[in-house]
């Protein structure tokens, strides 16, 4: 009870996998969103502002799925999304499948305060969001050693599947090809 | 995944959820993350919720909004109406994932059905506690 403010870095696997150092960046980064967001409460400020300034201190973190540090697409690619809504007036903004805006919550929140829609995508977020100013970076800046590693491993697992699902059609078809049996 | 929650000192609640998606995804895919109702909501009186997992069960089950309405509704608590969601509705369903909610007297609930969920709060009198598992 009396909780002001909250927030959530992802749900995560298991314990085991996270190394000790990982732990305390992301420790460290969530006290970070935690401590900039109450900042704005403690001077009376707006839980809207508070929603924001959180996020965007953890999108700005290499340590968590959103902003620098998200993850790739099969393409290879990062592709973000988000929303915000503020529970007076009900009002919400999101934007859906951005790559270059750096901070996609504060596009979210341009959206609801900005414009008569709730949600933007693509193209047409990115655009919205350039002439409205917000910072865009070069799609490499959100790029991560770390989900660099992972999605190389998935590519190499798909690769591994595929080859012996090959290996097992092929023989399948061998095996049809010779009706002798 | 990254979402916040906050109450301000007016009684105003409001929610936000940012996203990578998930890994290796289809070009295009989007999953509830900027869905208003399915990852993201919040209404003044009764609650606001971020989520986070499987967006494709959170859409479907319009989970945020869920949660609101067995509050509004059928008058329960934050922590069950979250619970409710995550555990008989989402899991049951066989979605993995978990949320973060706040009631508008500063209740808070975070349950999650998979091994662990990166959360923290702070209270009025600045309290702060981080935790992953």
């Amino acid at each position: 009870k009396d909780v002001v403010l909250a927030i959530h870095g992802g749900t995560a696997g298991p314990k085991e996998s996270l190394t000790p150092e990982r732990e305390k960046a992301v420790r460290a980064d969530m006290k970070r969103a935690l401590e900039a967001g109450y900042a704005i409460l403690e001077r009376d400020g707006k839980a809207l502002d508070a929603v924001e300034a959180a996020i965007r201190v953890m999108e700005d973190s290499p340590e968590f799925n959103a902003g620098k540090g998200a993850v790739f697409t099969h393409e290879g690619q990062v592709e973000m999304d988000a929303s915000i809504m503020e529970g007076n007036t009900r009002g919400a903004g999101a934007v859906a499948s951005v790559t270059v805006i750096k901070n996609p919550i504060s596009a979210a929140r341009a959206v609801m305060e900005r414009t008569k829609h709730v949600l933007l995508s693509g193209r047409g977020a990115e655009v919205f969001a350039t002439k409205e100013g917000l910072e865009t970076v070069d799609p490499a800046y959100f790029w991560t050693e770390r989900r660099w590693q992972q999605i190389q491993k998935v590519w190499e697992q798909e690769k591994q599947q595929a080859e012996s699902l090959d290996r097992k059609n092929s023989a399948a078809v061998d095996q049809e090809r010779e009706p002798w049996g | 995944t990254v979402g916040a929650i906050a109450l301000d000192n007016a009684g105003d609640l409001a929610a936000g959820t940012s996203t990578g998606g998930r890994s290796n995804k289809m070009y295009g895919r989007v999953g509830d993350s900027p869905i208003i109702g399915a990852g993201t909501f919040a209404e003044n009186g009764v609650c606001a919720v971020s989520g986070t997992g499987e967006g494709e069960y959170f859409i479907r089950f319009v989970a945020a909004y869920d949660i609101a309405a067995l509050m509004k509704y059928k008058n329960l608590p934050v922590e069950s109406a979250a619970a409710e969601v995550v555990f008989d509705k989402l899991k049951a369903a066989g979605g993995e994932g978990g949320v973060i909610a706040l009631d508008a007297e500063g209740r808070f609930a975070a349950p999650y059905n998979t091994p662990g969920m990166y959360r923290g709060y702070v209270t009025r009198d600045g309290q702060i506690e981080v935790r992953l598992y």
